[in-house]
């Protein structure tokens, strides 16, 4: 069965967050208003796609995701 | 490349290291070899020695660990993050640690140790990620033969910016990825696969596809991790759905992404003489393929595989407008598009005159 837009879209966005929190600082948002987190994440997203030479979206699109499956060091991309 | 915030570095440049526990996937000497030769990447062009010790403490610890394992960094199952490292320092500064749960190899199935290795190394020495995609200091993993493998000139600076150039007079050079907006790019090869056009160069290539008009740049190796890099020519022969890459006088026959058994083959197949020692470019047209050697051309008949009489010809007479040495060529709609330097020239097969000469790197979106 194909899995439903919703479980997908809650899927990617674990992926995302995930994703920038280990490798581009995401700072954890249990204490931040949803707005505030969705501008952070949009913001590290433009990151990410900056050093990988994707278009700054600041969007979770196909090939951002792509490139977020990809296997890689554990090392962050930005920072010490 | 980047150098890790603060320039942390090593004060001292005779590094010791020890490998505290091994794989049960490669012998230890598989895996001594892979770590020895991963640190000989990063001593050949810096004035850093590496010796192995087996006691004590090493500024380099090396251990391949599961999951959570002590550094606040847990590693997640097959696949994923694949190793990391610390930056130089005491205690576990330098140190590298490898994801237990991964198929660590000595080839090109993933993932191979000293690829791996290399890279984190690069991190212990004090270099971060380069957005560079052809530099070992990549984040992503990308297969290259090890045999082969030369440090690409971005890693070379990086650890050269830290430590000073090598020793010896003189001083190693590695390769650069090719720039798609680089005015003087010229290409190796190009072909079309199935409704994309493949543009290669050196170990890689870019991949245009055609309603997206999207270019992405890749390795070779990252789909044929069988093939050379630089290739010399390729052409796609739309009625068998192969596409066949040469170089030198071997070639290589693909459908799709799989190698077809029985390649490499010599080009005396197609009826060459051994004068001819390479092919510039290649390109398939209505059950006949036209090669291209210096300024001639030779036409190969498809289902009677042989060469036709009457060839080969100089390239200017069987395409008059073309007096130049062809690099690449392909086929789109009723063109041949010819590549010669950073130029190109649209061949109208209808009226069999030059309609256009461009830029090569407009393909390339530039």
């Amino acid at each position: 069965l194909p899995v439903p837009p919703e479980d997908l879209e809650e899927k990617n966005a674990k992926t995302v967050e995930n994703y920038l929190r280990k490798f581009y600082h995401l700072p954890s948002t249990q204490f931040q208003s949803a707005r505030r987190n969705s501008t952070m994440v949009a913001e590290k997203l433009r990151e990410m796609q900056r050093f990988f030479g994707l278009a700054e979206t600041g969007k979770a699109d196909a090939a951002t995701l792509e490139m977020m499956g990809k296997p890689r060091c554990g090392v962050p991309d930005t920072g010490d | 490349f980047r150098l890790t915030p603060g320039s942390p570095k090593w004060t001292h440049t005779n590094l010791t290291y020890r490998i505290i526990n091994y794989t049960p996937q490669l012998s230890k000497t598989t895996v001594e070899t892979a770590i020895e030769k991963a640190f000989r990447v990063w001593s050949v062009p810096s004035p850093l020695t590496f010796t192995e010790i087996s006691q004590g403490e090493a500024d380099i610890n090396i251990a391949f660990v599961p999951r959570e394992h002590g550094d606040n960094s847990p590693f997640d199952g097959p696949n994923g993050i694949l190793a990391h490292a610390f930056q130089p320092g005491q205690g576990i500064g330098g140190d590298a640690h490898f994801d237990s749960e991964e198929t660590w190899t000595q080839d090109s199935r993933n993932y191979n140790l000293f690829l791996v290795a290399a890279h984190e190394f690069g991190h212990s020495l004090g270099l971060s990620h380069s957005s560079d995609p052809g530099a070992l200091m990549y984040p992503n993993y990308a297969y290259s033969d090890p045999s082969t493998y030369s440090l690409p000139q971005d890693d070379i600076n990086g650890i050269q910016t830290l430590y000073g150039p090598s020793n010896s007079p003189i001083q190693p050079t590695g390769p650069s990825t090719p720039t798609a907006c680089d005015p003087h790019l010229r290409f190796d090869a190009v072909t079309t696969l199935r409704g994309e056009i493949y543009f290669f160069k050196d170990k890689y290539f870019w991949r245009r596809h055609p309603q997206l008009r999207e270019v992405d740049l890749n390795f070779i190796s990252l789909f044929w991790p069988f093939l050379p890099n630089g290739l010399q020519a390729a052409y796609e022969d739309f009625d068998k759905d192969l596409v066949f890459l040469f170089k030198g006088r071997q070639y290589w026959a693909l459908s799709g992404y799989d190698i077809q058994q029985g390649y490499p083959r010599d080009i005396a197949n197609y009826g060459f003489p051994s004068s001819v020692r390479a092919i510039d470019a290649a390109v398939s047209y209505r059950g006949k393929t036209y090669f291209f050697v210096n300024n001639q051309c030779w036409r190969y008949d498809n289902s009677r595989g042989t060469m036709d009489p009457g060839y080969p010809r100089s390239i200017s007479r069987a395409f008059p407008g073309i007096n130049c040495r062809v690099d690449a060529v392909f086929l789109q709609n009723s063109f041949l598009l010819f590549f010669s330097g950073p130029q190109y020239f649209a061949f109208n097969l209808v009226t069999h005159s030059v309609t256009r000469a461009a830029r090569s790197n407009l393909w390339l979106n530039c």
